[in-house]
């Protein structure tokens, strides 16, 4: 008797890829401690590798966009606004390694790399857009203190320490001006204590922490100004034990 | 004797004639475009 013909090659968009993938994005933002989460934007290539009965070794390459909720936000995936071209958006190009035992999905390895995209891209669609900035660029430094120190000045809530920036974006024309978003944690000081010693102020220990995030806008010229808008989360239980968050860490790959 | 027909040939009369307005299914991947492509 003639041998079954193989199994059709799955396709990227067939709904057992889409759930991978799906799989794959959770795994990857849920072991992710910087930055933002990523959205899947494309399904690129699949491979599966029969191992025996109902085991598969399934390969995939992915293609992200960053979304515009930080990595700490308990905001479900499903809700975060993939961030637009002419905010400069950002891609993630994953190559993800799962395994399909009787049925269930587990990821086996993930490595992810992120860049932006290019400036030539955003500017020919958006000729006056801002731009991406280094996060260690001066200004963004700079604008970053200003901005948590306004916070912290005005607020009754608990002095907030800066965990990492996430993004930062410069514009030259019309007019000068940088805008930041950076995360934050609740420290065990009040505003008022910190003013007598900052130094002092710890962050919170992981059962209570508070993370926050906060976007900031600063006008340099012509003339200065500054806008800021902190939120906190809340305490949240940490989906699964990882890695503590360095202080001022800006890691941009996960892998 | 066997002879051997050009390729060409048998290619030719081998092919399946394909239905007016047949269109080949996508390939399988790359998937689809979810929001813009960079």
């Amino acid at each position: 008797a003639p041998a079954a013909p193989p199994p059709a090659p799955l396709g990227c968009d067939d709904p057992e890829s889409e759930a991978a993938a799906e799989f794959a994005v959770n795994y990857i933002n849920g072991h992710s401690r910087h930055g933002y989460k990523f959205a899947l934007n494309r399904i690129d290539n699949i491979r599966v590798v029969p191992q025996g009965l109902n085991d598969d070794i399934m390969y995939l390459e992915l293609d992200l966009l960053e979304t515009t909720c930080h990595i700490l936000s308990p905001t479900p995936l499903e809700n975060c606004t993939v961030r637009s071209f002419t905010q400069h958006a950002v891609e993630g190009d994953c190559d993800v390694k799962l395994q399909k035992l009787n049925g269930k999905l587990s990821v086996l390895a993930s490595k992810c790399h992120s860049h932006a995209d290019s400036s030539e891209d955003v500017l020919r669609v958006c000729p006056d857009c801002p731009l991406l900035a280094s996060l260690n660029n001066t200004e963004v430094l700079a604008t970053v203190s200003a901005a948590l120190n306004d916070h912290n000045s005005r607020t009754a809530d608990p002095y907030l320490r800066l965990l990492e920036i996430g993004r930062a974006r410069m514009q030259y024309h019309p007019v000068h001006s940088v805008s930041v978003e950076f995360a934050v944690a609740a420290t065990n000081c009040s505003a008022a204590e910190a003013k007598e010693n900052a130094g002092a102020c710890q962050l919170l220990p992981e059962d209570q922490s508070n993370f926050g995030f906060c976007t900031a806008s600063r006008l340099i010229h012509p003339s200065e100004d500054l806008s800021v808008n902190c939120q906190l989360y809340g305490h949240q239980v940490p989906p699964h034990q990882l890695p503590p968050l360095p202080e001022h860490s800006t890691g941009q790959d996960t892998s | 004797p066997v002879a051997k027909r050009a390729v060409a040939e048998a290619a030719q009369h081998d092919k399946v004639p394909r239905p007016v307005g047949f269109v080949p299914p996508p390939p399988p991947c790359p998937g689809k475009i979810r929001h813009f492509d960079i």
